[in-house]
């Protein structure tokens, strides 16, 4: 089982686009796959149709009252998801409990090592509470980042909070960069992704997303790309992606 | 003096290029302007050409321990800015401290009203410890949209804590919405304009703000767009928004 989060710091970078999509395709080419809900919007769960964020969801596996059994549940063929709930607004706050909070979300998916190929989390754009239980909990983590000035960088200072977990965790995690909304035409999104194949060769992925307008309709209808535009660029971009990810096929 | 909160818990829809564009027009026709950066990402420093984050800034201020009048300066004609610092990302997570922390930034802007005609906070894309002090200390919200589903879709729940905050503050809170990196040939962009014009016309300000590729440069030469591209669709949109702001030109 492979622990994968999305995440970045810098808002609307297509965490929750690459989170969707990548565990749609994951499951639709066979594996099995459990996609986590961390972000307090709840937009992944909006993505996927599921109307409601009442009752028990992800707050209750990061707080610890409930397992990962008790919550996931089938979204499509060999997809199943645990919700973002309400819950989670609150919890966004608990940093400064030390080490043992951070690892809430570690602990709760040890346990469940032999149901799943891939758990994949979509965090919130911050660095606290949830985002910091991402990051103990995962072996690998996907970063979007747009062909923008801020995206780049803010960058470099995530990956600086990366690096200091790996040292505390005495473990390697692996990290993909992935570039989204990309419009090949703008002078700007080339200068960013020349100077992150610069400085990460080896972590970019080798597809690049394009800006496609089907990637921010999809949501409205509970769909992913692939459900609601099988032939679209988005759909194309996505596919590739998860084989480039499954091979290992970066920039370099 | 008015303290304008730029806010979103939704990320990347634009809150930094909107506090940053706003406060350099309103300083260039005439007014005293004050700008903090309150995201511990820094980009609206970062924006504004102010290299160095280490140091004290906001952080200090939403702890307790400098005033503002320590820490403002100025950065441009009638421009005054306290920048964000590092030690912004330890506190956002200090939800749960009760009414009293949250009311830390409104008692430090409190006591400078004669100094300033405007302040402005940039926020992070969040709703915890920093958010809702700044959602204390203001008398206006400006929320920037993009004509995205899931954009629209987080608007609801946001102005939904907006009105929790009136009734414990027992005082009246404008807001008002700008549509922003707004693309007038793309359906769903007018669907989501429609849809926000439906719900909100006396909120929504006239002017919407369209994607214009130099508002994505200019952070990177440390220039607000209307020093970077004086003649560019971002300089007139932003400089038209405050002239709407000023007269509360709505959609209605
Ligand atoms: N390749 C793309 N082409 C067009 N639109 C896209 C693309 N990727 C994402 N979007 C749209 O851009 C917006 C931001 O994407 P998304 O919400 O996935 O980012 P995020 O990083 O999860 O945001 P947040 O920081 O708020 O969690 C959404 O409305 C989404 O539908
Ligand atoms: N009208 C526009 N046209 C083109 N690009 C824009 C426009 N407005 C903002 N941008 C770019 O879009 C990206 C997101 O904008 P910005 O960083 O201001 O959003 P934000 O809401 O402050 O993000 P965060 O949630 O991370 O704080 C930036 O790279 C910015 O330069
Ligand atoms: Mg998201
Ligand atoms: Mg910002």
């Amino acid at each position: 089982m492979k622990i994968l989060a999305v995440m970045n710091q810098k808002g609307g970078v297509g965490k929750t686009t690459t989170a969707g999509s990548m565990a749609h395709e994951l499951a639709r080419i066979g594996h099995r796959v459990l996609v986590m809900d961390l972000d307090p919007q709840g937009h992944l769960t909006d993505s996927f149709g599921v109307k409601s964020k009442s009752g028990p969801g992800t707050a209750e596996i990061l707080n610890g009252c409930l397992g990962v059994h008790d919550l996931a549940s089938q979204i499509r063929d060999s997809l199943f998801m645990i919700k973002g709930n309400r819950g989670l607004m609150g919890l966004e706050g608990r940093v400064g409990e030390g080490m043992v909070s951070y690892l809430k979300l570690h602990h709760a998916l040890h346990d469940i090592n032999v149901t799943y190929d891939y758990v994949i989390l979509d965090c919130p754009p911050s660095s606290g509470f949830i985002s910091l239980n991402a990051l103990f909990a995962s072996d690998e983590i996907v970063m979007p980042i747009t062909g923008d000035y801020l995206a780049l960088h803010g960058a470099a200072g995530f990956l600086n909070i990366l690096q200091r977990i790996r040292q505390i965790r005495k473990r390697e995690m692996k990290h993909w960069i992935v570039l989204t909304r990309f419009q090949p035409r703008r002078k700007l999104a080339m200068e960013v992704r020349n100077k992150i194949m610069e400085h990460y060769p080896q972590h970019v992925l080798a597809t690049v997303v394009r800006e496609n307008v089907a990637l921010a309709e999809c949501p409205g209808f509970g769909l992913s790309i692939f459900e609601y535009a099988a032939a679209s660029t988005g759909a194309a971009d996505y596919s590739a992606l998860v084989l480039d990810y499954l091979h290992g096929n970066t920039m370099k």
